[in-house]
């Protein structure tokens, strides 16, 4: 219905600011229901500025910021409506070490309702997880699964 | 509802009894290129459902079933079963424990099971319904597909939002 | 023919003045999210005739001039001048050294030089092609493409080949 | 003219599946023009046998089995057509140490015709590359550029 989805939106979009500020440590972003559609079809527009930097468009953002606004927008659908388990298969592959260190930070206060499962090739996600599982071929073709400590992984 | 295990036999590059175990908190899958981080997260969407086989990297169903190496031969199935905890009562059955099977043939021809007990996928898919988990859910984000959607049009990303809402 | 430096000026996040000089062998480039680095990228095509603004991350072609931050005003217009080593004339000027300088006004308007003479658009890309550098090749390989590339079209694919042959 | 597209292809090709078991350790890998159809139109086929596994669609192969292959096919096109200069943004970013390793192995062998400019995160790609640019933010929204040496980077 209308209103539900309206409401549902702007719970997010709130979140979305908030979340925003967060990954960004400040700046600004927005998402807006595309104007004169009705509520039920209308596309979805994205604002974002990072701190320091002016509005422009957000196809100028770079290959990082693009990531870490998306990331802002899928925590801000959590906190509206959390899943129980998430599973996200390399998202930190575009991200400098800083960026990982604040995605994994803000990905803390959703541990309480979901369980989270990161693939990773990043030494530091790894560090920050709970849980390690190391997947190997060492019959070629053939995927075997081992529990990991961090000092197995870091050797 | 918490998920507690996936056993993997003969999906994709997972020809043996394959158990993955879950625990609160994060757990990180960390491996070569190659060696089939991925195909855990086919086989958990393929689980709950999937049905497009474009979405699991395929031409066509039967390409998820163990086809052999050099040293092996193909199976002739592919089968997971997801163990998930149900104390809360988020999935619609009233059992602490459920347990979802999925098998397929070579034959193409697909096996539902919810509890040991034969059902049909749309059986499946309702179970999963309004749990925040489910085929068309933003729990699963492929690789590839974070970097894809702040590029999609704003008519695209409306779906992210009607999964939500 | 040697790529021996790139000056930038008020293109995109490069407000002031800044010379990259190049050498043999592997140059790599590193830095934080967002500080720049694919602006080198872009900086690149833009001056061997890139008029496509989508290929430029781009909506309008003024787009590429710095617009200013919370501290400073955006500028009037960008510029950024190649510079290279023609000693084995790969490039048709009987010249040793080459200089290729493009300009773009917040009117829209643009400008041209090689080697300090105005010039069309038309003559940047000309003098380029055949080289193996120019906006249509297999030389600049953009952030996120070499992902798109196995997953497009056969036909998509062709490009690749076109260029090269 | 049809004559030069089908030759330079056939060296491509050649090229391609040396390049390709280099690369892999091993394994197979072919493209071949679409048939039937008219061979300045034609599509391109892709073909890849990763060591030790079977034959499949190339879709099923995981992320840094289509990166290692693309970079394959780009290589057998410098050896064809070597560029003066080429710059890759992030190519490695899906890669594995191992993989990052072999991409940069084989790379020496085209720096005699072609200088290279790598943009990454990578720390491997920066430890084997003789020139380290450092572009850094000092002033929010303004790029600085600083020539650094390896021991600034590891810092
Ligand atoms: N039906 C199948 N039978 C056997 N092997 C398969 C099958 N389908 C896919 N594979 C293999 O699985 C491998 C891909 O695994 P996956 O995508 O999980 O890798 P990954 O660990 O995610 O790697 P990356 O780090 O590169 O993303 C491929 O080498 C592919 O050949
Ligand atoms: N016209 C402009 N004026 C000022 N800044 C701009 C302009 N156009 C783009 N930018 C800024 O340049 C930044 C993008 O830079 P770039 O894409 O080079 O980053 P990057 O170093 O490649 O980062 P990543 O590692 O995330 O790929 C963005 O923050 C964007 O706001
Ligand atoms: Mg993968
Ligand atoms: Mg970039």
């Amino acid at each position: 219905s209308r209103e539900l989805f309206v409401k549902t939106f702007e719970e997010i979009r709130s979140s979305f600011q908030e979340m925003f500020r967060r990954l960004f440590g400040g700046g600004r972003a927005d998402i807006v229901l595309q104007e004169g559609v009705d509520v039920l079809e209308a596309g979805i527009e994205i604002f974002a500025k990072p701190p320091g930097k002016e509005n422009r468009s957000i196809s100028l953002l770079s290959g990082g910021e693009k990531v870490m606004t998306t990331i802002s927008l899928l925590f801000a659908v959590f906190k509206t409506k959390p899943s129980p388990f998430c599973i996200l298969d390399e998202i930190d592959a575009a991200l400098d070490e800083a960026n990982v260190d604040r995605f994994m930070a803000v990905l803390q206060e959703f541990l309480s309702f979901t369980q989270f499962i990161i693939i990773s090739h990043n030494r530091r996600t790894m560090t920050m997880s709970d849980e390690i599982y190391g997947v190997t071929m060492e019959e070629k073709g053939v995927s075997k699964v081992l529990t990991m400590s961090l000092d197995t992984v870091s050797a | 509802m918490k998920l507690k295990k996936i056993d993997i036999r003969g999906f994709k590059s997972f020809a043996d009894k394959t158990r993955l175990t879950f625990h609160d908190g994060i757990t990180c899958i960390v491996g070569p290129n190659g060696c089939g981080k991925s195909n855990i997260v086919d086989v958990t969407k393929w689980i709950l459902g999937e049905q497009s086989v474009k979405s699991l990297r395929g031409k066509e169903m039967t390409d998820v079933i163990f086809n052999g190496t050099t040293t092996r031969k193909a199976h002739g199935y592919a089968e997971a079963t997801m163990t998930l905890d149900n104390e809360d009562r988020l999935l619609n059955i009233d059992m602490d424990e459920v347990q979802v099977t999925r098998r397929v043939h070579r034959t193409g021809e697909g096996e539902y099971f919810i509890n040991q007990q034969p059902v049909r996928l749309k059986d499946i898919k309702e179970l999963f319904m309004d749990t925040g988990v489910g085929t068309k859910s933003y729990s699963v984000m492929e690789q590839g597909q974070i970097e894809v959607f702040i590029n999609s049009s704003s008519k695209d990303r409306r779906k992210l939002f009607e999964e939500a809402a």
